[in-house]
């Protein structure tokens, strides 16, 4: 089956990097920065990557959608704009496929998921991370992510959480709820919560072997005073997030997209 | 005596901390967050904190000019503007008393040097970066510096100094060289080259002390998988940019300020 993730946040926050590391796989290469002389592009384009991969026994086509120079110029007056747009065109192609005599082959290319890239400052949200989860929480599941977490301490990490759910809380801004369901198992239910209380996941990404020093080799990031393992939860919540996005939550987050946003866009579509 | 440093970058890059740092003293307190609900400004302020403190021996009387606001709104359209202003306010002011009759008591607020800071992407230079340097090399000490250090790795580190140094050389902008004075002794003269050869610092700053693994008590952060030391040079080029800014090249920001920036302000002043 198919799913579409869509990767937002300013250039440099390690979103590439980070997709490799969710799907085990180099969907992107490293990046080819533009030359100084280069011309650099003045608007926020929208690029797909796709690849067919196999999660759990299960084989998928995963859709990642990039937007490159969202956040990146000295103005980003709705740079949310082509992004937001982009998104009620998958919607306007499924409502286009739904509407045809023959039905049987509906292919689904609507954002399933929005990972949203929050720069470590260790402050609050910016002006330009409110303002694009406003703009777009009705329109796809926003999951917020703290960036390149191995910024900040786990003190930093506590307090930044606290903030950031407290500006989110205050902006009214939805972001995707892994539902928790009373009739799942004990143990389902307490694995459930345990992923929910992390939110929002502070994640470090690494496509590279390194060795610790007690010699194991692990995905990570060498410094000269330690060595960070991306897969290890006492060092960020990388686990969490492919857990949630990959194990648990794929269903919900393609259910939720169909049944309550694309419904929810598509009878304001139809009353206008 | 006087000596006056700005410090300009985004917010949530560790300005305050490494001033702090720098000077060994809490100029700046913890900052006070704004409330999620806060009205948050739509310019950029200057605002300016003065202490007495004592360097080598040395008495003076330091004022730092923090600049919170620019880079952080979504338009950052001329924020470089009032800085620039405010660079030019204090020529002015300069000029004024340079122009009375009594010139024994002339105070000296002009800016000696600007530390911008560098987000550490790992890419490159962003425009709102060169826009910055291109509009007030000609009219303070630029010395820029990679923010956050603690963030990249060794090798990510010398790729992205490359990287600014081109962009830096590719857009004509002229950052504050430490002269080397043929005359100095040998050892003086490797000392300054050294420090030149680390341009622009890679720094990270703590007004903490945290316990090392070996039991040693130092300033730095305490992350899961190690612990940096501030002032280590093998984990970051502090103790270089404390060098040259405090040791080797006082006064040469100031002479460099007067002599030749103050002086060209004049002249075209004069002219226009
Ligand atoms: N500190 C840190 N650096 C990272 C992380 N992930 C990637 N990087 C580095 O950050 C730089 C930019 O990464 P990239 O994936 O290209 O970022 P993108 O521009 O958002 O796609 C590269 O030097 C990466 O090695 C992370 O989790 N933590
Ligand atoms: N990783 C890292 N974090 C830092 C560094 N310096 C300060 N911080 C943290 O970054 C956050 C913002 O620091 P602050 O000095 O207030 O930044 P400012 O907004 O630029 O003045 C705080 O949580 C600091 O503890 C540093 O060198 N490296």
């Amino acid at each position: 089956f198919q799913f579409t993730i869509m990767v937002v946040g300013e250039s440099g926050l390690g979103k590439s990097t980070l997709i490799n590391t969710l799907f085990n796989t180099t969907l992107y290469a490293p990046k080819e920065v533009l030359a100084p002389s280069a011309e650099r592009p003045k608007t926020v384009a929208i690029q797909s990557i796709s690849a067919d991969i196999e999660e759990n026994g299960v084989r998928l086509r995963l859709t990642v959608v990039d937007t490159p120079g969202f956040g990146d110029f000295v103005n980003n007056h709705e740079s949310w704009k082509p992004i937001l747009d982009n998104i009620e065109s998958r919607f306007d192609s499924y409502l286009e496929q739904e509407n045809r005599v023959n039905r049987q082959k509906i292919v689904d290319n609507r954002v399933h998921a929005c990972l949203y890239f929050i720069q470590p400052t260790g402050h609050s949200l910016k002006p330009i991370d409110v303002e694009f989860m406003r703009q777009l929480h009705t329109k796809v599941n926003l999951i917020p992510v703290i960036a390149k977490a191995d910024t900040l301490t786990d003190e930093e990490i506590l307090k930044f959480k606290q903030r950031i759910l407290s500006d989110i809380a205050h902006h009214q801004i939805h972001i995707f709820q892994a539902p928790i369901y009373d009739n799942d198992d004990e143990e389902t239910i307490a694995e459930n919560e345990e992923i929910a209380s992390k939110i929002p996941f502070a994640v470090v990404g690494s496509d590279r072997e390194v060795r610790t020093a007690d010699g194991r080799s692990v995905r990570g990031r060498s410094y000269p005073w330690g060595v960070i393992e991306v897969d290890n939860e006492e060092h960020c919540d990388f686990v969490k997030l492919r857990q949630m996005l990959i194990r648990t939550n794929m269903e919900e987050l393609r259910e939720h997209t169909n049944d309550v946003l694309y419904e929810n866009w598509r009878s304001e579509k139809l009353i206008n």
